[in-house]
């Protein structure tokens, strides 16, 4: 089961290692980005994690969405890793904008392996196709929820934001997905 | 099965990535370490993938063997991927000496998915433990060359390295198989 497998490694070779960073990454970003942007102070410490069940993933979250614009990147983390001499993992910083224009910055990502079971159900070679692909998604998301509820490393340094289509033809539903995330955890 | 997953991510969300840019990253490294090393001439443009096949990977290879040293990073490649903006990709060059003293400098590194291999078979809940190990790695071998031997983008720019354990007690058994493999294109 690929979904298992890439679970598992989604934890154990990123999450588990950058996410103790991440308060101390947000902290020193806060210090060097002291601008008339107050936004941080309602906003989350948390990674948010998008996992859209399509799989469909893009490589700028401003190209889903209008209300949502990259702002900077969180300072570098450098680990050496299997032979690779500080092999560079960050985080991007996005502002996103509520129906009423106000401003929240949040560290979002999609999860990455999803690129790689998207690539796979195109690839005949790789074993299993689109009809699987839903499937697979879900088998991830639950797994990586089960892996990270039990993890020390992670606890209260995440949130999954698993994303379905119904609200496809919204052009703001990826900020209005996250900004549900944000309020929910005040 | 988690190696052929881990064998198509390594492919799909590296290799086809970033073997591409390998030799362009080379031929700027000579000429910004420009200094009385003439070890290039004789040496690969290849990326030297390490696999040994008890997934044992140590984040040094200095630290494996005494004839091996790190010499320095090739310049990043920085890519957008999935919401994160420049994401970092780079390569370590290290200088491998043979029995002679002589000095080869290498691209080199290990195959990072056998981390995850090795971390879930100590994993109970993960599924699978060290027995099935060494089989997973031999699949996530025989996969990858699979793929790779398909693949345009990556066609003679890589060397995969099976390293096995029977000469584990020669201090200069990694720096050996590695130079066994710089010779066997020449
Ligand atoms: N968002 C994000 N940012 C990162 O820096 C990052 N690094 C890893 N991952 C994801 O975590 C998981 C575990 O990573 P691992 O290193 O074992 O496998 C990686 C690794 O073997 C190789 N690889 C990817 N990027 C690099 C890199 N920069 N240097 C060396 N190897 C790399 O290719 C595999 C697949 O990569 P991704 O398909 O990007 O997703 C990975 C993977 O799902 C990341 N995800």
């Amino acid at each position: 089961n690929v979904a298992h497998g890439l679970a598992w490694s989604f934890y154990l070779g990123y999450l588990r290692l950058v996410l103790p960073y991440l308060e101390a990454s947000i902290a020193e970003f806060c210090a060097t980005h002291q601008t008339s942007r107050p936004n941080w102070s309602h906003s989350s410490k948390k990674l948010f994690i998008l996992i859209p069940l399509n799989a469909n993933i893009s490589h700028k979250l401003e190209e889903e969405d209008k209300n949502i614009h990259f702002y900077d990147n969180l300072p570098n983390t450098k680990i050496d890793r299997a032979g690779v001499r500080g092999r560079v993992y960050k985080h991007s910083v996005y502002t996103v904008l509520d129906e009423q224009g106000k401003a929240y910055d949040c560290v979002v990502e999609y999860a990455t392996p999803l690129l790689t079971l998207y690539s796979m159900s195109q690839e005949s070679s790789a074993g299993f196709g689109e009809p699987e692909r839903r499937q697979q998604v879900l088998l991830f998301y639950r797994t990586l929820q089960d892996i990270l509820e039990r993890s020390l490393d992670c606890r209260n340094r995440y949130r999954l934001i698993l994303l379905n289509e119904e609200h496809g033809d919204d052009p703001h539903a990826l900020s209005k997905a996250i900004l549900r995330h944000l309020e929910q955890q005040e």
